[in-house]
């Protein structure tokens, strides 16, 4: 409840008039930014713990382990998805079932995508970040490229899906 | 190499001599044509009606007309089983990836503008238009907050009579998250969905025309006190985000709802993915 203050009381600070329009002074607009980035960390937390408790139900040994989201995906930049290999829990928040094109920003490289509800391998697609996109001042990390696969999410639930690099140096030919 | 269009069971993409991106529909005789243009920010002491200058509150550009890129730029074209993609670079600080999924019945135009160079002490605004064969005879739509669509007229207001000494941003309104155009002696239909709050218009029959980016060098004198000149890390803004295409036949109403429908909320409550790492040497199972 605590946590969610933080995402509530940032949701009433937007709803100024400068806010919404984005006619505020640029040191109030960085104020905003900061504001509603500690509330969506906060978000964040309680989302974490309601998929630990999920995943955790049918089995303990995930209870503990390490989630992470990534806040700047808008500029196909993770760090988290350059590894080799990772989960990804992918949550649905709308109340009927999608498929859906999931892009996470990955290393070079042939991956492989497979669904852990059935275990099977799905169709995974590489396709190059733009240069202009990995020149964009401030952006960090290796990825050069994006992983795209569909989704496929139950309404109000998640699914997980194992990602891993099965060779390195795959050169994307326009 | 050598490909100069992608396709899905929907569209086929192009790009013609011009350097625009050309959009046919299969099933509908439907085509349209994309840009990228701008207008330059008016600029004044503020003092007088003629002399306002475009800013956080107000958009007035210095003519009705905008200014194009000269270069038709380049392009290259990438295939798979799942996605295609035609990345362009229109100029140094204008670029998009316009994208077609296998199966989905829209067509993304995910842009990348900025930093806006102004070296000329000139203050600019970047649109980007979508003109189609749809005759609209001066109507479009958009919406309210997300809510109900309103009938917009060109140079047109409900309830008195107008006149309009500036013609562009007279027409201009907010578009929260759609822009619609109807041909109803043609019987289509063509929307535009926004990932973000902007501006646009259609100032022509058949086209949309949707303010992407700003940069001005001057305050407008409606209270922020500064001019709309933000920068990050010594340059100007650079803002990357996505236009949404659907369109076609006002006979198949239902179906066409549905999908516009459908693609607004997966926009709007995207899939939230959460990373777990995985230790390269873990025995345990995922």
């Amino acid at each position: 409840e605590k946590e969610l203050e933080y995402f509530r009381e940032a949701m009433g600070v937007m709803q100024h008039h400068d806010a919404v329009t984005g006619t505020e002074k640029q040191l109030v607009a960085d104020d905003y930014a900061r504001i509603l980035y500690a509330g969506m960390q906060q978000g964040t937390n309680v989302s974490f713990q309601a998929l630990r408790k999920w995943r955790s139900s049918g089995n303990s040994e995930f209870a503990s382990e390490n989630m992470y989201t990534c806040m700047q995906l808008n500029i196909s930049m993770c760090l988290y998805t350059e590894d080799e290999n990772f989960v990804l829990a992918i949550y649905n928040p709308l109340s009927q079932k999608v498929v859906s094109p999931i892009r996470v920003p990955v290393q070079q490289g042939k991956y492989s995508v497979v669904d852990l509800t059935d275990g099977n391998e799905i169709a995974s697609q590489i396709v190059p970040i733009p240069e202009s996109v990995q020149k964009i001042p401030g952006r960090r990390g290796n990825a050069t490229d994006e992983l795209v696969f569909f989704a496929s999410l139950p309404p109000l639930g998640y699914k997980t899906y194992t990602v891993k690099r099965n060779s390195k140096n795959i050169n994307q030919q326009p | 190499t050598g490909e100069v269009s992608i396709d899905n069971e929907f569209y086929n993409v192009s790009v013609n001599k011009n350097g625009h991106i050309v959009i046919k529909w299969k099933k509908q005789n439907i085509e349209l044509t994309q840009s990228f243009h701008y207008y330059e920010g008016m600029e004044g002491n503020n003092e007088e009606f003629k002399n306002r200058s475009s800013g956080a509150y107000i958009f007035r550009p210095r003519s009705s007309s905008v200014k194009n890129f000269m270069k038709p730029g380049s392009y290259k074209i990438y295939k798979g089983p799942l996605v295609q993609e035609i990345h362009q670079y229109v100029t140094d600080w204008v670029c998009q990836v316009v994208r077609i999924y296998s199966g989905k019945q829209y067509v993304e135009f995910d842009w990348l503008v900025g930093p806006i160079p102004v070296k000329d002490k000139i203050g600019k605004e970047i649109v980007t238009r979508y003109y189609s064969n749809l005759n609209t005879s001066g109507e479009f739509y958009t919406d309210s907050n997300g809510r109900e669509m309103l009938k917009r007229k060109r140079d047109y207001r409900p309830t008195w009579n107008i006149e309009l000494e500036e013609q562009v941003s007279g027409n201009y309104y907010p578009i929260t998250s759609k822009i619609s155009l109807k041909d109803n002696e043609n019987q289509l239909k063509l929307s535009l969905l926004t990932d973000r709050a902007e501006g646009g218009t259609s100032m022509r029959d058949g086209e949309i025309e949707m303010m992407v980016h700003r940069r001005l060098l001057k305050d407008d004198a409606f209270g922020v006190g500064e001019a709309l000149n933000e920068s990050a890390f010594g340059e100007g803004l650079v803002i990357r985000g996505s236009h949404y295409i659907i369109g076609g036949s006002l006979k198949n109403l239902d179906e066409l709802a549905v999908e516009e429908k459908t693609l607004a909320r997966q926009l709007l409550l995207r899939p939230w993915p959460f990373i777990i790492p995985v230790e390269t040497n873990s025995s345990r199972p995922y």
